[in-house]
């Protein structure tokens, strides 16, 4: 299986 | 006072629709400087991001920089009432808690005012790093919502892999197997059909083709989309919106467990 990450994990909160 | 007189008024009917099923609710965020929106659909996978910069406008006055939540589908309903030529005009007061769409008809001849209750939306604005892409295909919008919808009745997740032979889509299922590979071709007659390839290095991801076949949704926006891939980064997914900004979605790809 595989799985996304949450895009929180790639862009930073600003 | 925000008040935004675009001309091309369904263009905004076309974003709203291109966006509303990816994300329920959202803030539009008004600047000096245009008319922009970023939000994540609900698991957090995929985010959208439009620009519509206010020189794109006719007219275009934000006092203060403001930021208005709105339902989508109670936007995209109001949106539906407008006439396919008319000029739309958006309207906001600084400390109001709603929006007047205005809707005019090109002969001048109706007038009409839809006003939208705002909501107090939580968002996290994320920052979206310059990326060096390895590969960015540049394909007419058509072809990609047609590789999308073919590829699902295949499987529900594409390979990617972009090469210096072309990008290949590749899905497999229950089904079989298909595999689609875009060539460049830059001489073809005309111009909607041109497809354009910036290879760096070699890549290929994999995504799950429900997101991406939303985007899609996208495509009456413009003639061309833009797949742009680096190795474990999020796909960008770009409709250029002519002379105003874009409409960009990104979408993290699939990983081993």
């Amino acid at each position: 299986a595989d799985k996304q990450r949450n895009l929180k994990e790639y862009f930073n909160t600003v | 006072m925000f008040e935004a007189r675009l001309v091309q008024g369904n263009l905004l009917k076309k974003v709203v629709d291109a966006v509303k099923d990816l994300v329920t609710d959202a803030n539009f965020d008004c600047s000096s400087s245009g008319f922009t929106l970023q939000a994540m659909d609900n698991s957090h996978v995929s985010l959208v991001s439009l620009s519509l910069r206010s020189d794109g406008f006719e007219h275009f006055r934000c006092d203060r920089n403001m930021s208005m939540g709105m339902s989508l589908g109670n936007l995209a309903k109001i949106l539906k009432c407008a006439g396919n030529d008319d000029i739309v005009t958006m309207k906001a007061a600084d400390d109001g808690d709603t929006v007047t769409f205005m809707f005019e008809s090109p002969k001048e001849d109706r007038v009409s005012d839809f006003e939208l209750k705002l909501m107090d939306i939580d968002s996290e604005h994320l920052g979206i790093p310059d990326t060096d892409y390895a590969a960015t295909v540049t394909l007419p919008a058509a072809e990609y919502q047609r590789i999308c919808r073919d590829l699902s009745s295949i499987g529900d997740t594409v390979v990617i892999s972009a090469t210096k032979d072309g990008v290949k889509f590749s899905s497999s299922g229950d089904v079989g197997t298909a595999n689609i590979t875009v060539r460049q071709n830059t001489t073809a007659d005309k111009k909607e059909e041109q497809v354009s390839i910036d290879l760096k290095e070699p890549v290929a991801l994999t995504f799950a083709l429900r997101y991406l076949n939303s985007f899609a949704k996208a495509t009456p926006l413009a003639s061309h989309v833009s797949l742009s891939m680096a190795r474990d980064l999020p796909v960008m997914v770009d409709y250029q919106i002519s002379d105003m900004g874009h409409l960009r979605f990104y979408l993290a790809p699939k990983i081993e467990d």
